[in-house]
């Protein structure tokens, strides 16, 4: 069970990352140093898109993130330009 | 809704679709794209031309991963469908399909027509909708691709960019009064009010009693003067007050007195701001619950607490299965709720969870004959009942079978 657990939410994670990528641009940066501030920056971007959905602003990835973040959907940015 | 300006600068625009996509038959998806442009065409001064060789200001391709030069990708089945660019030159305006989707011109797999008129949203420089009603909510909902797909919220947006279809001199017409019987009638809104049950059309609502086998017509103003016509939602709340909805405000009434201080906005009952009105509302005398229905979602509020029950909305198509998307009018009667959409009426059982019963939505009324309730004058002026003028006419053709049958029986016997 704990193994499939980490999996699952290591999937969600991914999928949560690359759709902040698609549509909140995020500006993740790599090595050890930059996760804090890719931990909270990610958290920000998730209260932008929870905002926009007219979603609880909790920046974690709760079951109805992930649901609507599972949903097909357009390409186009909900922010930005 | 949300847009970029300028917009295009011209109302004639050109379209070019650069290829088609194996999924579909070449002709379905010229006409998806010719009825996707035109739902904005028709609220709009835009007008669109198919050009088959050369740039266009919209350019229509369907591509698959890393396609060109165009810097949005696309990530295979699922996930991302399509995109396009706002108005401008190169990219601008052009708007791309994932051809890794499934495609099709009905609910089987994508709706080309219904992703496509949205992506056009953004080809004529409208952005992302938090309106969940609205077709450029980013999300795919599968919505009935025959009826008009824009919400007031997406033709607001695509007119603040445009402006409205150019006036033209109209014949002036007279309101049209609507048949009770007419087999294709649709509500505004339907509530229970003490022993009876109203429904809402236009300026007119139709009474009919639990007790007696009435129908009653008349004017919303000669019951409540300060009430607008049109009303989207009613509701009987248990404290003997119904409720009336329309856009964002709520009147609450008692008896037949309008209470002062309405109307109020619908957001202080809980809604938030990105909704715009109400569809239908019913109580649950039994739970205390009320189930707001907005698009095609379901909102449910708690009458002892005062408050919107969390982990709503939800869409109604989940929670009341059997029913379809939407929902035009509701109401609640011994234990049932009456679901009407279209000219259908669901019976729906909320403790079994399941429709028992699909009626016509004017099966109140008793309308196995001919019977139009509102087209006499008297009836309309002096609210007369109906149901002696359907007994006169039942009992005089009785009769008139009746001395047929008496004089062949007469004549044979002879």
């Amino acid at each position: 069970f704990p193994t499939n657990q980490k999996m699952e939410s290591e999937e969600s994670m991914q999928l949560a990352q690359a759709y902040l990528n698609q549509f909140y641009s995020p500006d993740v940066e790599g090595g050890y140093l930059a996760q804090a501030r890719n931990r909270s920056l990610t958290e920000g971007k998730i209260r932008e898109m929870q905002a926009f959905f007219g979603l609880t602003l909790t920046g974690k990835l709760d079951a109805s993130t992930l649901e609507i973040m599972k949903t097909p959907r357009c390409g186009v940015p909900d922010v930005g330009q | 809704y949300g847009y970029t300006l300028p917009g295009w600068r011209k109302h004639n625009l050109t379209y070019r679709i650069l290829n088609y996509t194996p999924d579909m038959a070449q002709s379905d998806v010229d006409e998806a794209i010719e009825n996707a442009l035109q739902v904005w065409s028709k609220v709009t001064p835009l007008i669109f031309t198919k050009i088959s060789k050369g740039i266009a200001d919209i350019m229509i391709a369907f591509r698959t991963k890393v396609h060109g030069w165009c810097p949005r990708h696309f990530d295979g089945p699922l996930g991302v469908l399509g995109h396009a660019f706002p108005p401008g030159l190169g990219l601008g305006g052009d708007a791309h399909f994932d051809e890794d989707e499934n495609w099709t011109n009905d609910a089987t797999g994508f709706n080309l027509f219904l992703v496509a008129a949205h992506e056009f949203g953004h080809s004529l420089g409208l952005t992302h909708s938090n309106d969940q009603t609205s077709l450029m909510f980013p999300n795919y909902i599968s919505l009935n691709a025959s009826k008009y797909p824009l919400s007031q919220d997406d033709i607001s947006g695509i007119q603040s960019i445009y402006g409205g279809l150019p006036k033209t001199p109209a014949k002036r017409k007279r309101p049209s009064t609507p048949r009770v019987c007419d087999p294709d009638l649709t509500f505004d809104a339907i509530t229970t009010f003490r022993r009876e049950v109203m429904f809402f059309k236009g300026r007119h609502l139709w009474r009919i009693y639990y007790d007696i086998d009435d129908v009653e017509y008349e004017l919303i103003s000669s019951l409540w003067p300060s009430l607008p016509a049109d009303i989207q939602a009613a509701y009987e709340n248990p404290k003997d007050t119904i409720l009336i909805f329309k856009d964002d405000n709520f009147w609450m009434i008692r008896g037949y007195a309008v209470l002062p201080d309405y109307p109020k906005p619908i957001y202080t009952i809980g809604f938030p701001r990105y909704v715009k009105k109400i569809d239908a509302a019913v109580c649950d005398h039994n739970t205390r619950k009320t189930y707001f229905f907005v698009g095609i979602w379901c909102w449910r509020y708690d009458e002892v607490t005062r408050t919107m029950d969390k982990g709503y909305p939800r869409r109604v198509i989940k929670y009341f299965p059997g029913l379809g998307l939407q929902v035009d009018a509701v109401f609640h009667h011994k234990g049932f709720f009456y679901f009407f959409r279209g000219a259908k009426q669901f019976e729906y059982d909320p403790k079994a969870k399941n429709t028992t019963r699909v009626m016509k939505t004017n099966s109140w009324f008793q309308c196995q004959e001919p019977l139009d309730l509102s087209s006499g004058v008297s009836i309309h002026k002096h609210n007369a009942h109906s149901r002696s003028v359907e007994m006169v006419y039942h009992k005089n053709l009785n009769m008139f079978i009746f001395s047929i049958m008496y004089v062949l029986k007469n004549i044979n016997s002879y």
